[in-house]
């Protein structure tokens, strides 16, 4: 989940 | 979901509204930039073409909603709207913004997570978000009086960048793994470019004078 973590935010 | 991310996305969100009351109450956009509500359209529609392939959650596609359908119509009101249009200071919003979006199409080609179409584009948007301002900042800094709810727009704007650093660390230091260098960077660079903004803001809150950029 190290990629996706930062694409959570807006 | 922490309180610094929360706070983060409501202070945008804010920030649309107040652009929106503006321009939908008031009919006029005068000391807007059109090129900064150009780029933030764009900045949207690169950043959340993942909006149909993975679902995170209601609260992120409907926020994600929020900020394409706010940035896409303040866009048509400024360009569009029989009222709203003779208010655009055409003439003072001279930025020009294949100056900003070509270096950072050429940045997020070669600096990147994933050399993926979606990867590429979203990077770019990060990009282009920090720069983004700049036209705005131009145009304000010309305004000889900038009106409350543009001097507002403009620090809720900032607040909410600040904000997202706050996040960042908050995250940095409760989640495994979470270490995104070009979020950060882009981030920070984008906070750092309203530090002078926010210097003048707070002067003429302080002293209860009217908001103005020096030339």
């Amino acid at each position: 989940c190290y990629q996706t973590n930062s694409k959570d935010e807006l | 979901m922490n309180i610094f991310r929360l706070a983060g996305d409501m202070t945008h969100l804010a920030s649309v509204l107040v652009l929106l009351l503006k321009i939908h109450t008031i009919k006029s956009c005068a000391g807007v930039s059109l090129k900064t509500q150009e780029l933030y359209a764009l900045v949207f529609a690169t950043r959340y073409l993942d909006i149909v392939t993975d679902f995170i959650s209601v609260y992120n596609t409907v926020m994600k909603l929020i900020f394409l359908g706010s940035s896409f119509s303040i866009v048509w009101y400024i360009r569009h709207h029989r009222v709203v249009r003779r208010s655009y200071d055409k003439d003072q919003d001279t930025f020009r913004h294949y100056l900003l979006m070509i270096p950072c199409m050429l940045l997020a080609l070669f600096v990147h997570e994933k050399f993926t179409f979606k990867e590429v584009m979203w990077t770019f948007s990060l990009y282009l978000e920090a720069v983004a301002i700049l036209p705005q900042l131009v145009l304000l800094q010309r305004t000889r009086n900038i009106d409350n709810l543009t001097g507002q727009y403009v620090f809720l704007l900032g607040a909410y960048r600040g904000l997202y650093i706050f996040n960042w660390i908050y995250r940095y230091f409760t989640e495994p793994h979470f270490v995104h260098w070009i979020t950060w960077i882009a981030g920070v660079v984008q906070t750092l470019l309203y530090a002078d903004f926010f210097y003048y803001y707070f002067e003429s809150w302080k002293n209860n004078v009217r908001l103005q950029l020096p030339a």
